[in-house]
Order: C-alpha cells, then sequence, then structure tokens
C-alpha cells in the first residue's frame, strides 16, 4: 500500500547504508568473474540490538558469546570489532538480533523450530531464529549459538557456503564437537578477501623449559612466542598457527615485565649459566622460570630491573633487539646499523666491537639488507636457524649446513628475504578491548 | 515462557505451531532447491530489503506437483518418492543439491536427501546471482582422497568498476 514516493524513498535509503558501508572495489570481466568485495575498513563495529535479545540466554550470555565469534575472525585476519553500544543503530556495521516468523520487517519469514536457523547478508545484518534452541558453548545439546555466530559473520564478511568437511561455512549446522575453530582453509578463504595479518614484532623468541617425565626423567622443551608491544601469540609451529585465543596482554602471561611489552629477550645458555633476561628501555629483568615471574633482586641483593649500562657494561640502550649465540657465548646487541658483541664470560665488548650489521650479516643479495633497526633477532629450535626481522620480512642467516652445500656462501650471511606471514602464519592483531 | 524444567533449559519445549513445516515430498523439496538456488540462483543482497520477496508463491510448487501426479507412478522404490518424468530443472537441482552435499548422487528425491534437506541450515541461499568465483566458491573434490581442495579461479584482465548497488 505504499505509494511510489515512499517506495522510492525507501530505495534512497537502502542505497545509503549500502553506501555507508563503504563497499570495496568490484572488478567486473566481460566472463562475468566478479572479484572479491569486502569491507573498506578494517575495524567494523557490530551491537546486538535492543529489540532483538534471544528469549532463551541471558543478554550478557549472548554478547559474551557474539564478542567471542568476531574475536575469532579477528584471529585470523586483519579485521578488529568493537561493539558500540553508543552511536546510532544505523551507523552501525553490524547488527544483530533474535526473532521469530516475521520479524523486523525483514522479507525472510523464519520458519519456526528446526531447519532454518539464522540468516544474514553481505556487509549487512544478521537475524536468528529465536525458535531454535540456541545454547552457549559446550553444553551439549541445542543449536551452538557460537557456531552459528561465527558462521553468519562469515556471509557478513563475504564468504560464502563451502561445501568441505570441517568448514565453519557449510550450510548444514554439524552438532557442536569439543572447541570448534577455524581451520586453515577457513582461515585462507577470509584472507583471500582481507589479506594476511601483517605487522612489526617487538621480539620474538623461543622459550626453553625444562619437565620431569613420569620416569623422573628431565626434558627440555620449548615453545615460540612472538610479542608485540603489549601483546603475545604463543606460535604452534607443527600446526603452521598460533594458539587459540591468543594474543593475551603480557601482564598476564609474563609476571613483573613492563605491560607495555619488551624490546629483547636473551637466553644465555652454557654448562654455566642458564639465564633468560629481558630488555626494555635503559633497563632489563632477569625472569625467574621455575616461577613463572620477573625475579625481584639479583644474588647480590639488587634490585630489578637493572640498568643495561650496569648489567652489560659497554652496551647501549636502548637496543632494538639481541640474542645469545652459544656458537661464541657472546650476545648480539643491535641498535641502529651497529651490532654489539658481548662476551659473557669476560663481562666485557668483545675486541672490535661495534660492527655493522651489513659487515656482520652480508646479504647475499645485494641491497637486500635490513640495514638498520632491526626488529627482532631470532633463533628458531625448530629451523635450527637464526631469524632477522623487520617490518613484515625476515632474512635467514646462512647455518652451516647451507654453507656446507654451498661454500662460496659467506659467513652469517642472510639470504634473501621473505615476508613473515610466508613462514610464521595467521599472527593477527585483535581489538584493545577484546585483548583484556 | 516456552515450558523448561532443566536449569540450563535443555529441554525447552516448543509449541507444535513453532515448529519448522519438514520436507516431506517432491513439491517442498522443489521449494527447497529454488529458496536455496539450486534451481536457479537466488538474488540474495536484494531481499535485505524489507518488502522485497524473491521467493515464488507456494501455488507454483503445487501446479507442478498436481501436473506430475497426472502424468502418473508407474513404480517407486521404497522410500523413494520421485515421479517418473521429473522436470528436468527439478532433476538438475537435486543431482546438484546430492552432489554437494555428499550424498549418492541418485536423481532421486530418496530418504537420504530427505533427511539432508531437514537439517538445520543457514538461511542463505548456497547459490547466488553474480556469485564470486573465487577460491572460497569453487570446490573441487579431490576423488582420490575424498578431501575437497579449494582452486584458486584466475581473473581476466579486469577494469576497476566502483560498484554502488
Amino acid at each position: 500500500n505504499r505509494t511510489s514516493d515512499e517506495a522510492e524513498t525507501e530505495k534512497q535509503r537502502h542505497l545509503q547504508t549500502l553506501m555507508r558501508k563503504s563497499i570495496g572495489r568490484r572488478k567486473r570481466s566481460t566472463g562475468a568473474l566478479w572479484g572479491p568485495a569486502a569491507f573498506a575498513k578494517s575495524v567494523l563495529t557490530w551491537r546486538l540490538i535492543g529489540e532483538g535479545y534471544s528469549s532463551q540466554l541471558s543478554v550478557d550470555e549472548q554478547r559474551y558469546i557474539f564478542r567471542l565469534a568476531f574475536r575469532m575472525w579477528s584471529e585470523v585476519s586483519p579485521l578488529q570489532f568493537v561493539e558500540d553500544l553508543r552511536s546510532p543503530p544505523d551507523v552501525i556495521d553490524i547488527r544483530l538480533g533474535f526473532g521469530t516468523g516475521r520479524h523486523f520487517g525483514c522479507s525472510q519469514r523464519f520458519d519456526g523450530a528446526g531447519r532454518e536457523f539464522a540468516h544474514a547478508w553481505f556487509l549487512g545484518d544478521i537475524h536468528f531464529d529465536d525458535d531454535e534452541h540456541f545454547t552457549a558453548p559446550n553444553t551439549g545439546s541445542g543449536i551452538s549459538l557460537l557456531k552459528v555466530a561465527v558462521h553468519e559473520i562469515g556471509h557478513v564478511l563475504g564468504l560464502p557456503h563451502i561445501y568441505r568437511s570441517g568448514s565453519i561455512m557449510q550450510p548444514s549446522y554439524r552438532p557442536q564437537d569439543d572447541g570448534f575453530e577455524l581451520d586453515w582453509l577457513d582461515r585462507k578463504a577470509i584472507q583471500n578477501l582481507y589479506g594476511g595479518c601483517r605487522g612489526r614484532f617487538s621480539t620474538v623468541f623461543d622459550w626453553i623449559r625444562k619437565e620431569r617425565t613420569a620416569y623422573g626423567e628431565v626434558v627440555v622443551r620449548f615453545n615460540t612466542y612472538f610479542m608485540r608491544d603489549g601483546q603475545y601469540w604463543l606460535y604452534e609451529n607443527r600446526s603452521n598457527r598460533t594458539r587459540f585465543g591468543d594474543p593475551v596482554s603480557v601482564q598476564v602471561g609474563w609476571h613483573g615485565l613492563p605491560s607495555s611489552g619488551v624490546d629483547a629477550y636473551v637466553h644465555v645458555w652454557s654448562r654455566e649459566t642458564d639465564a633468560v633476561y629481558f630488555f626494555k628501555g635503559a633497563r632489563y629483568w632477569r625472569y625467574d622460570s621455575e616461577n613463572d615471574q620477573a625475579f625481584t633482586e639479583d644474588s647480590d641483593g639488587r634490585r630489578y630491573p637493572r640498568l643495561i649500562s650496569e648489567g652489560f657494561p659497554g652496551v647501549p640502550s636502548p637496543i632494538d633487539t639481541a640474542y645469545y649465540d652459544r656458537r661464541d657465548a657472546h650476545v648480539y646487541f643491535f641498535r641502529g646499523s651497529m651490532v654489539y658483541m658481548f662476551d659473557v664470560k669476560a663481562n666485557k665488548l668483545a675486541p672490535k666491537s661495534p660492527r655493522k650489521m651489513t659487515e656482520l650479516f652480508p646479504a647475499l643479495t645485494p641491497g637486500d639488507h635490513p640495514t638498520s633497526n632491526l626488529d627482532a633477532a631470532y633463533f628458531s629450535y625448530t629451523h635450527n636457524a637464526l631469524f632477522l626481522l623487520k617490518g613484515a620480512s625476515y632474512w635467514r642467516v646462512a647455518g652451516r649446513r647451507a654453507r656446507k652445500t654451498s661454500r662460496s656462501l659467506p659467513y652469517n650471511s642472510l639470504l634473501p628475504s621473505r615476508e613473515v606471514q610466508q613462514q610464521w602464519f595467521d599472527i593477527c592483531d585483535v581489538h584493545a578491548g577484546a585483548l583484556k | 515462557e516456552k515450558p523448561f524444567h532443566s536449569r540450563d533449559r535443555s529441554d525447552l519445549e516448543m509449541s507444535s505451531s513453532h515448529l519448522a513445516e519438514l520436507i516431506t515430498d517432491t513439491g517442498s523439496a522443489q521449494h527447497f532447491l529454488f529458496k536455496y538456488g539450486f534451481m536457479k540462483p537466488v538474488n540474495w543482497e536484494s531481499t535485505q530489503s524489507p518488502d522485497v520477496d524473491t521467493l515464488p508463491d507456494d501455488d507454483i510448487f503445487s501446479e507442478d506437483t498436481v501436473s506430475l501426479v497426472q502424468e502418473g507412478t508407474t513404480s517407486s522404490r521404497s522410500g523413494d518418492t520421485n515421479h517418473p518424468r521429473e522436470s528436468p530443472d527439478f532433476v538438475r537441482a537435486l543431482l546438484e543439491f546430492q552432489r554437494v552435499s555428499g550424498l549418492p548422487v541418485t536423481g532421486v528425491f530418496d530418504d537420504a536427501t530427505k533427511v539432508a534437506m531437514n537439517k538445520p541450515r543457514c538461511g542463505v541461499p548456497d547459490k547466488e546471482e553474480d556469485q564470486i568465483e573465487t577460491s572460497t566458491a569453487a570446490v573441487d573434490r579431490n576423488e582420490s582422497s575424498g578431501l575437497f581442495n579449494t582452486t584458486a579461479t584466475p581473473q581476466s584482465n579486469d577494469t576497476d568498476v566502483d560498484v554502488v548497488q
């Protein structure tokens, strides 16, 4: 019964909504193949609308589940999501709500309990059928609201249905298995639209820990950590991804370290010494692995943090990064374009120190070198190799094996650079609010 | 309030009036296939506007079903509810649905297909108009290993076009 004017107004309002959401560029070919289209901005707002609460879970539970669902996508893509409770509804990027039958003026009526559980639109809203029995994660019965939400958010971000066992984008619901996560191909699907995750790191290291087996044997294990400012990820090398649920804030996982993060990590590991140090600014801490916190004072009663100039005489501060080389029992401190080699046994700088980074670590390919201001120097036990990281790139230092097969390789030469995300996958930021 | 007695509401009861109608015959199956784009890709994005309904009325399917019945059945296997001389579009759509769902591709509306159609599912169509044919949507099945692999669909040299829908 609308007049043509009302219909035209409605149409214009709908167009305005779409334009406001900044639709990405589309490529069009004569073969009618459309390229990926996606949100053009990286921080998206969402809200569970007030008139669309479910009658089955508390509002807090619903919001918690949606926060978790958005965070799961954030952990594998460059997108960040923030719940916006203040802005006018029509500027919210993604609105969620529960309804039954005819709902919210939506043209797609829900069918009651069973069959269709939700629907969503690309760059648009998500509606959940409240006649379904939605349940919290790991409840065991009903339909997992978390799983459905992750699926529908996938549609909003631009993913279609995917007929692959294990994909979250399968059209039909699979009863929840314990701890479902986004698998490798789902991650690549979303990254095909939005790109991979890039960013500089404060430091990267393998954390050595000793454990006693049930038989009383001491075994040595390691975990790989990437740190960026006040957050960190545990990287699971065998799975080619970070630990589910990361990043975590530094102050939660590393007690006693500055909450804004660190510049460098050094593990001095020899027959005589087994000491872990973190560096930040002009100071450093020694970390107590057994009690999982920074030492408050050293063996002489001097309180931590201590000045780098006192503990490592001759080493300037702040430093860019550092690592301990077991081959010569020196700590290599990087600052600007120079490298300061510190003899741990002599407790002083090595002769002819400092030296230019380009001399100590010559480029194999001329011009392909970080030259200065490294982000991280990382010895990986997984790869048994030293890596230098700067920005989105890394260089692998040619080790003994490489030099055995190619005798012309100079000592400590840098192999051609590659992108960090080609070696270590899906190390993605989440919104600061989600971090807490 | 929907009645329940357990603390976790796992025994929440649904009144029969709120139950979704099940897919039971070729008529409702045809509606299902049409709704989710197997008969013809759906212009899903246009349905975001209120009062836009791209789905046909049920009467259309009723007419089809009637015409199929009038053509007569000769024999039917137990559990199969197809009729001979099904419309080619319906059979094609059914085959496609069975293929992507990992069902035996029989072209017949059998029990396995019925069960699959009645499973809880997302309301977004599986086949949309102008659907993006990228590595996310183009799926090849590795017949030998039974694994599904995504394939990258190369795009031709394109002209950037700002699109306002």
